[in-house]
């Protein structure tokens, strides 16, 4: 890449705000939760599918050249012992997800943990 | 990421970060990316979290990821979290520990959601977040409508280890927190902290605007290959306003 060794000396920038984007240019989703768990996030997951599979078989490959397969395996395998844990709702909702994105769940939850697993 | 807790000589609380994902993650030798910080981009969305047709909190997200890693409840706190390394007590332990049937600790993304759903203060979501066991380190950056009420809680598995608060009658009119206890000196090749403190120093307490915050933010190398997006918050005015970034060339890959 293009960039200077440190330390780094650049001045503080001025005037940058408002950016050329709008905050409006995110979409915003309603997440109602007093719909059923499974149900809040159809309507985003069912938009986004396309996306979502795309980073999470990123993230896939990422896991598998550390781990050599065998998280992919475990979470395939032994999926309902790894969810026992996890509050109902947060389960329903990843089902939920999963359901309307035509993504497994296993890759869901997958994805719901990687902040994690990309600090150790 | 960086985040910013600042309070101007009014007593307004601030709360700004810059969300950096995807380290060490796939480069993208062609278009000098990162291949993970990229594909997030697309799927950044703000919810607005109902209940009874009301707002009960607002989080900047990533499709398909039902935590919080950025949110805001109106009059009551925000909070951000950024990424910890941890030698000793990583979040390996814990993710075995949860693997071999031991679920005593929380998964961060999981708890964040239930604190934002189920406290109403400041004071208890500090609680909340610097006791419960978690799977790994973290730091949590939270923030609130009355002077005094911002923090950085570097966060053990077990323990809050440090707590970092605002004191503007003291001197510290902001904390800010990268991704290094702010005890020890950042790895000298990902030294955000320095230029990030500069700018805030520079700016001045009587200056924290959040316009003011978005210029510190993108000054590189706190904005940087890694970056996806900017958000900027006001508890009290029940502000979150979020950019997704860039990093034009030169620019350092973090």
């Amino acid at each position: 890449g293009d960039f200077p060794p440190p330390p780094y000396s650049e001045t503080c920038r001025q005037g940058l705000y408002p950016p050329k984007e709008k905050p409006t240019d995110i979409a915003t989703y309603e997440v109602n939760l007093d719909l059923p768990p499974a149900k809040r996030w159809a309507q985003l997951a069912a938009d986004k599918a396309a996306e979502m599979k795309d980073l999470i078989s990123v993230i896939k490959k990422l896991v598998n050249s550390f781990s050599g397969g065998l998280i992919i395996d475990l979470v395939d395998k032994d999926l309902p012992k790894l969810l026992s844990g996890l509050p109902a709702d947060s389960v329903a909702e990843m089902q939920g997800i999963a359901q309307a994105a035509n993504i497994p769940l296993g890759e869901i939850f997958l994805y719901n943990v990687f902040y994690e697993f990309n600090a150790f | 990421c960086t985040s910013i807790v600042a309070e101007t000589p009014s007593g307004e609380i601030h709360h700004a970060r810059d969300m950096d994902f995807g380290l060490l993650m796939g480069w993208d030798t062609q278009n000098d990316t990162w291949l993970l910080t990229e594909k997030l981009r697309p799927l950044i969305v703000t919810g607005d979290f109902t209940r009874n047709n009301q707002t009960i909190f607002k989080a900047v997200s990533f499709a398909g990821y039902i935590g919080v890693l950025t949110g805001m409840k109106p009059q009551k706190f925000s909070l951000t979290v950024n990424e910890r390394y941890s030698v000793k007590g990583s979040g390996l332990s814990g993710i075995l520990k949860w693997i071999l049937g031991q679920r005593t600790g929380s998964w961060m993304g999981f708890l964040t959601r239930d604190v934002f759903e189920n406290v109403d203060t400041y004071a208890e979501a500090k609680a909340v977040l610097s006791s419960k066991l978690l799977i790994g380190p973290i730091y949590f950056i939270i923030g609130g409508v009355n002077s005094g009420e911002g923090a950085v809680l570097s966060r053990s598995i077990e323990k809050t280890i440090d707590t970092h608060d605002l004191d503007a009658k003291n001197g510290t009119w902001f904390v800010l927190e990268t991704n290094y206890d702010r005890w020890k000196a950042p790895l000298f090749i990902d030294d955000r902290r320095t230029p990030a403190t500069r700018c805030m120093n520079e700016m001045g307490a009587a200056n924290a605007t959040l316009a003011n915050l978005f210029n510190v933010l993108n000054t590189k190398p706190v904005l940087n290959k890694l970056t996806v997006y900017t958000s900027l918050m006001n508890v009290k005015a029940g502000i979150l306003e979020t950019y997704i970034r860039f990093c034009a060339d030169p620019c350092w890959p973090w």
